[in-house]
């Protein structure tokens, strides 16, 4: 099953 | 600051569409405009939205400012707002409030409403630029028609996009369902038409819960952009005057 990402996983935190 | 749009409506369609997405932000104020940025809840699509300082006339903002707006207030000032109204925002160096005016163009109507600011602790994320391999513009209510139809049936929607064209495709319970778009030009009305630009073929998975609240932007603009490429949030855009834009990001949903 394909599983939800999050979008913090993807771009970056200051 | 003091900013002054020229149409209420503006604003109050950029709130209406953004509302049930985000609920408390940051709206940034500086010399080139007013930027917002925010995740929702689940950290599963982040909305920014820059308003150019070329959208209001005049446009001054003397120090940068974060103006900290529960968004459901904002919504319950701006409906005492008429489309057609000009808006004032003005705010002061460390300022409790945000004031909006509303005055009409054709009485001599003028309604002011103070907003009580919140301080509101936001992580800023770096979105990184993205030369995207697919790049889909269509007309928005094409979008929404997609997104609403394929939802009936499905939490989830692949698209692909290959030079062929772009497929959007779902499964679920009662059955599956498909919606195939290919590039075309509408000669009388360009806003009509498909644009795709593709550099190598990607195929993804969306939540469909997600697409459809973007959509409530349709009124904003004509035609949306999707960019896509494998394995990162897609881009939903809505161009707004002056480069102003209204911006979705929607994490993918990736297999193991």
């Amino acid at each position: 099953a394909k599983k939800q990402q999050s979008i913090s996983n993807f771009f970056s935190k200051p | 600051l003091e900013a002054r749009l020229e149409q209420a409506a503006m604003l109050k369609r950029v709130v209406d569409a953004i509302k049930d997405l985000v609920q408390d932000c940051n709206f940034d104020c500086n010399d080139s405009g007013i930027a917002l940025q925010a995740m929702d809840n689940s950290h599963v699509a982040l909305v920014s939205m820059m308003l150019k300082s070329e959208s209001f006339s005049p446009f001054r903002c003397d120090r940068n400012i974060a103006l900290g707006i529960n968004l459901t207030s904002l919504t319950k000032v701006l409906r005492a707002a008429q489309g057609d109204d000009i808006l004032t925002l003005k705010a002061e160096d460390a300022p409790d409030v945000v004031n909006l005016t509303f005055e009409s163009p054709e009485s001599d109507r003028l309604s002011e409403y103070d907003i009580k600011l919140m301080d509101i602790d936001q992580e800023h994320l770096g979105i990184p630029d993205t030369e995207y391999a697919a790049t889909i513009t269509l007309p928005s209510s094409e979008f929404s028609r997609i997104t609403r139809d394929l939802s009936a049936l499905s939490e989830s929607v692949a698209i692909e996009c290959t030079k062929e064209g772009v497929k959007f495709t779902c499964t679920g319970d009662i059955g599956n369902g498909s919606v195939s778009l290919r590039q075309h030009t509408n000669v009388e009305n360009d806003a009509k038409s498909v644009d795709i630009s593709l550099t190598e073929p990607v195929a993804l998975t969306f939540s469909l819960k997600y697409l459809v609240n973007f959509c409530k932007a349709a009124g904003l603009s004509d035609r949306v952009r999707l960019c896509l490429s494998n394995e990162v949030p897609l881009l939903v855009e809505y161009g707004l005057s002056n480069n102003s834009y209204l911006r979705f990001y929607l994490a993918p949903k990736i297999g193991d």
